[in-house]
């Protein structure tokens, strides 16, 4: 018997509109790395009608990084969308949802991203900063400078690197890294840390306190080091963060 | 440095004309961008 045809819905309608955000929450909520997405477009949507209350909806999603870290928990509607001389990353992903008596709930979903081509932002913008690797080393130079400097001069919890979520350099007119980093308190203050680093531990799951920290540091002609953090202070998993509850590595 | 191709332009293939009084579907998807394309 040939299969129920793909019932048509428009990817403007408020039917796929809803699927899609309870689709991007779902990949927010279970990422681990990096930033929120923000839904950008909705490329196109195909329904397969299983029997009256139950649907089986194929989602592609065209995202787009916001400059929420994922272990923020700031909602993502109040996360803005990196514009694009910022160097903008793009997310895109395919997600299979089911709909039964109007819920959605997510089967499976595929994402990869990928940052904008540097020529698109060149072009607009010559020298504005771009997007560099990870594991540069001028940037890991700078995340180890910015941390150790934070750690030297905050009172408080001593603060350990969780990952480096961005980095972007920028050559002309002033050679300038600019770093963000995701941080997490450890169970030392500043001060004891000073003596034996690798004591410190992070706080467990019901304590624990992570943050982000931004710092840009300048090369050359002259040498400067910028840095700040802010903790998110103890968060209880929230459908923005649930993996909290996962512990983080 | 990678530089992008232009896209060759595509060739306009020979269109069978739409019978008369023919409307096609509205364009159901993509849908609207709501901040920018890259």
């Amino acid at each position: 018997v040939p299969a129920t045809p793909p019932a048509l819905l428009g990817c403007d309608d408020p039917e796929a509109e809803a699927a899609a955000e309870a689709a991007v929450s779902y990949i927010n909520g279970h990422s681990r790395h990096g930033y929120k997405f923000a839904l950008n477009r909705i490329e196109n949507i195909r329904v397969l009608a299983q029997d009256p209350n139950n649907e089986i909806l194929f989602l592609e999603l065209d995202l787009l990084e916001t400059t929420c870290h994922i272990l923020s928990p700031t909602p993502l509607e109040n996360c803005t969308v990196r514009s694009f001389i910022e160097h903008a990353v793009e997310g895109d992903c395919d997600v299979k949802l089911q709909r039964r008596d109007g819920q959605f709930s997510v089967l499976a979903s595929k994402c990869h991203s990928h940052a904008d081509s540097s020529e698109d932002i060149t072009q607009l913008c010559p020298n504005c900063p771009l997007l560099a690797r990870l594991n540069d080393t001028e940037v890991l130079a700078t995340v180890t400078a910015a941390l150790s400097d934070h750690n030297s001069r905050t009172p408080g919890a001593y603060l350990r690197l969780l990952e480096i979520g961005r980095a972007k350099i920028q050559y002309f007119p002033a050679h300038i890294v600019v770093v963000e980093f995701a941080v997490a308190a450890t169970n030392c203050s500043a001060e004891a840390a000073q003596g034996n680093a690798e004591a410190c531990q992070l706080l467990p799951d019901d304590q624990s306190n992570f943050g982000l920290c931004t710092a840009s540091r300048v090369l050359s002609p002259s040498k400067d080091l910028k840095v700040d953090c802010q903790l998110y202070g103890h968060q209880v998993p929230t459908p923005d963060t649930p993996f909290l509850s996962q512990g983080v590595s | 440095p990678v530089v992008k191709r232009a896209v060759a332009q595509v060739a306009q293939r020979d269109k069978v004309p739409h019978p008369v009084g023919f409307v096609s579907p509205p364009l159901l998807c993509p849908g609207k961008v709501r901040y920018f394309k890259i």
